[in-house]
């Protein structure tokens, strides 16, 4: 695996989008990782369409009864692929633009469907897995606690006590070898991850987490997925 | 928010990092900081009331990241757009993973990658 590798660099990752009042970071996580794929599968990088899973997917968890994918109530990654996969695709950005709101009926359109999933799976909890797996399939799908995100103004984000309660969905798209901890007197390696609070927030829209012991619960639950590939795309 | 958003954008400088002030004047600083962070964030109020009550929550959450730049030193915390939210306020806008969260069952395990070469 190389020392650092980031998706931004090799054109992977659309621009930092802005989920607004809307606990719809479920939607940019899964459009983020798919556009991603997408793009190693036909080269193209196409933003996608967070407002269709926003009014479209309603993907329930089949062994937990009333938890279902749910606008800006929120919903989960792997739903979403699921629900993305059963509808063949999702429509671009620029078809069906981000509103904010969940008050909308759902407005897809097969006909204009951009990017199709092949197939999703969970990577394990193993901080080498998931550098192999970002590396080779693209930017994965992740959730973390977010609570040192409300404060978070810059820097690579070590907290000697985080909460692995997951509630926030993002995007991971790269890891760094080193970056500096001036209390700890060491470079630290980190992640780095796309949020979806604009590019005002955290640095430049990014967030920057130390790697090594499942901080804030970042290795808990990440997903992969493939998008297929045609040359119509 | 669209508002809000225009106004980072508009912003001369994307960073505040004004949060570690000692004790003395510090009511005064925290206003301080509080119309810096209105102008900057374009936030306005309904009511006096209203502004008030986010005053509170602003200097709430200005100790917060404190204590956040305590506990994370390797990072900086300060003021950001979610300042005048309480933690659950924030939660709630902001954060949507589900909450009766866990990988269904039937989830595929992804193959195992080498990691040596």
């Amino acid at each position: 695996l190389p020392a650092d590798f980031d998706w931004r660099d090799h054109g992977a990752v659309t621009g930092v989008k802005n989920q607004g009042s809307c606990g719809s970071c479920w939607s940019f996580s899964t459009t983020g990782a798919l556009e991603g794929a997408n793009f190693l599968a036909t080269e193209k990088l196409v933003s996608l369409s967070e407002q269709q899973l926003v009014d479209c997917d309603h993907e329930c968890d089949p062994e937990e009864p009333g938890s279902c994918d749910s606008g800006c109530n929120g919903g989960l990654m792997n739903s979403a692929f699921e629900y993305t996969l059963k509808a063949g695709g999702l429509m671009r950005e620029e078809d069906y633009p981000y509103t904010g709101t969940d008050r909308g009926a759902c407005k897809f359109d097969k006909s204009k469907i951009a990017a199709s999933v092949a197939n999703f799976s969970v990577v394990t909890l193993d901080e080498d897995q998931i550098a192999a797996n970002l590396v080779k399939n693209g930017p994965l799908a992740i959730a973390i606690n977010a609570v040192f995100m409300q404060t978070y103004v810059g820097g690579v984000s070590c907290p000697y006590i985080c909460s692995r309660r997951l509630d926030h969905g993002v995007l991971l798209v790269g890891y760094g070898s080193a970056g500096y901890s001036a209390v700890r007197m060491k470079e630290k390696p980190y992640w780095i991850i796309k949020n979806s609070w604009g590019e005002s927030w955290g640095d430049g829209g990014y967030y920057k987490i130390c790697r090594g012991r499942n901080i804030c619960g970042v290795d808990s639950m990440v997903s992969t997925v493939a998008a297929v590939q045609t040359s119509s795309q | 928010a669209a508002s809000a958003s225009e106004a980072f954008n508009d912003a001369e400088d994307p960073l505040i990092k004004q949060v570690v002030d000692g004790a003395e004047g510090e009511a005064l600083t925290d206003h301080h900081h509080f119309s810096i962070f209105k102008r900057k964030f374009g936030k306005s109020y309904a009511s006096q009331e209203e502004h008030d009550h986010r005053f509170k929550v602003f200097r709430a959450n200005l100790r917060r990241a404190r204590r956040h730049q305590k506990l994370d030193p390797s990072a900086v915390h300060g003021v950001t757009q979610f300042s005048d939210l309480t933690p659950s306020e924030f939660r709630r806008t902001y954060l949507g993973l589900r909450s009766k969260l866990r990988l269904p069952k039937d989830a595929t395990q992804a193959p195992i990658l080498p990691t040596d070469s």
